[in-house]
């Protein structure tokens, strides 16, 4: 913001565009000083283009891969359980995160889907890059995301106990051992086709992403029994699961000024109630009733 | 100021009509008074529906409207609206009249594609104007 001197009448000269950058009045981004350009990038892809004004169609201009179909059917369902039909952030308690980033392992490191059929393990070599995550979206935790295909639907409810363990894969760094991470957990199949499994590897990827890492990568295993010992269930025919590379689920919290901070809003509205209380104008509503964000001060 | 008016009420001699509604002038408010208007815009509209996956329509809504002189009651605006106003009408036509703008919004989930094929869910502040002032 530039601040002009209009005392009296007489007007004091206008702010002059820099002379230099011709190509300015094409992309007003130009007519930007450096550091708010420095700035202008860490903008997430929605604010660059409205602060372009749609002067030049930034997707046209942006390659763009096609995201997983699976992995935008799981954002979705994620949308659909975050905000309103109007796309308002639903009031949820403890829910922390303003941002979420789905992101898929890197083509070149070469695997396919393959199947766990009783017992296989199932090793796969995952590269995630971590260059869209900005410096002011500090991570709260981190989800490897498995989707299990059955073959054919499953009649009955089955369960699986499986194994997990990852390695980070750094030979550059020889000083500090490599980062391993191991749990065991059941999984278990109710009739259905498709199942989301969402295991938490925070505690592995914290001191990396600390490290600011651009790259992630990582050696995962795992493992399945079919059937569950206990019950000793015997499988007639067994059923092939399909396991495919897990995404890398990012629930992370921006910092920046153009993201939503909940607990601000929960300030804000607790002095707009006393303002409210103060003015009690025609237009301010003394309940403070807001639609549904009225959760008076007390219960936050 | 009520106190005023109701002496001025008593003292005025018992008047026609007209001059009621000319003595009330004073007190009207615009007819196209600053307020919340809607617009309903969809991203397909401006050919973001490849990389906008959710929502796919959205109201940002808008303010528009007049400004009246007696602005802070209505309005909830800042002493400075009516210094402003004062020194449009009284000393500098050239300084203009306290505009119709938003004063409070809501944030907005939005739900895009990265460039590298990556999925992100974000919440965005002040995306939808949800209460007007003047200023």
């Amino acid at each position: 913001p530039h601040s002009r001197d209009r005392g009296g009448s007489d007007k004091a000269s206008g702010f002059l565009a820099a002379p230099e950058d011709t190509a300015s009045e094409l992309n007003p981004v130009l007519q930007l000083p450096k550091g708010a350009r420095r700035g202008y990038a860490l903008l997430p892809p929605l604010l660059k283009v409205l602060s372009d004004q749609g002067s030049r169609s930034w997707d046209s201009q942006v390659p763009r891969l096609q995201p997983d179909s699976r992995a935008l059917r799981y954002m979705k369902r994620l949308y659909k359980m975050s905000a309103t039909k109007e796309g308002i952030p639903k009031a949820h308690k403890g829910h922390l995160y303003n941002t979420v980033r789905l992101l898929t392992p890197c083509s070149e490191c070469g695997h396919g889907h393959s199947d766990l059929v009783k017992g296989d393990v199932h090793s796969v070599d995952l590269l995630f890059n971590l260059d869209r995550v900005t410096a002011l979206e500090h991570l709260l935790k981190s989800v490897l995301l498995y989707s299990f295909d059955t073959s054919v639907p499953i009649s009955s409810s089955m369960t699986f106990i499986c194994h997990l363990s990852i390695k980070e894969h750094d030979f550059s760094s020889q000083v500090c051992p490599s980062i391993s991470h191991s749990l065991a957990f059941s999984l278990h199949f109710e009739v259905s086709k498709r199942k989301w499994v969402e295991i938490d590897v925070t505690s592995f990827l914290q001191p990396l992403i600390a490290t600011n890492r651009r790259n992630i990568h990582m050696a995962v295993n795992f493992t399945c029994l079919m059937g569950d010992p206990q019950q000793s269930t015997k499988l007639e025919n067994p059923v092939n699961v399909t396991l495919v590379p897990p995404s890398l689920l990012l629930y992370l919290n921006d910092t920046s000024e153009q993201a939503y901070h909940r607990w601000n809003s929960l300030g804000h509205r607790r002095k707009s109630l006393v303002r409210a209380r103060q003015r009690n104008g025609p237009l301010e509503d003394p309940t403070g009733d807001k639609g549904k964000r009225n959760a008076q001060g007390k219960r936050a | 100021s009520r106190q005023r008016r109701n002496e001025n009420l008593k003292a005025a001699p018992a008047t026609s009509p007209y001059n009621l509604s000319e003595y009330f002038k004073q007190f009207v408010f615009p007819q196209n008074e600053c307020e919340l208007h809607n617009f309903r815009l969809s991203f397909s509209q401006l050919k973001w529906d490849k990389w906008i996956i959710a929502p796919q329509r959205y109201s940002p809504q808008y303010c528009q409207g007049d400004c009246p002189r007696a602005v802070g009651h209505r309005y909830g605006s800042p002493v400075h609206t009516m210094v402003q106003n004062l020194i449009y009408e009284k000393l500098d036509p050239s300084v203009p009249k306290p505009s119709c703008v938003p004063a409070e919004y809501s944030p907005l989930s939005v739900l895009t594609i990265e460039p590298d094929g990556s999925i992100v869910y974000k919440e965005y502040e002040d995306m939808i104007a949800t209460k007007c002032t003047c200023r």
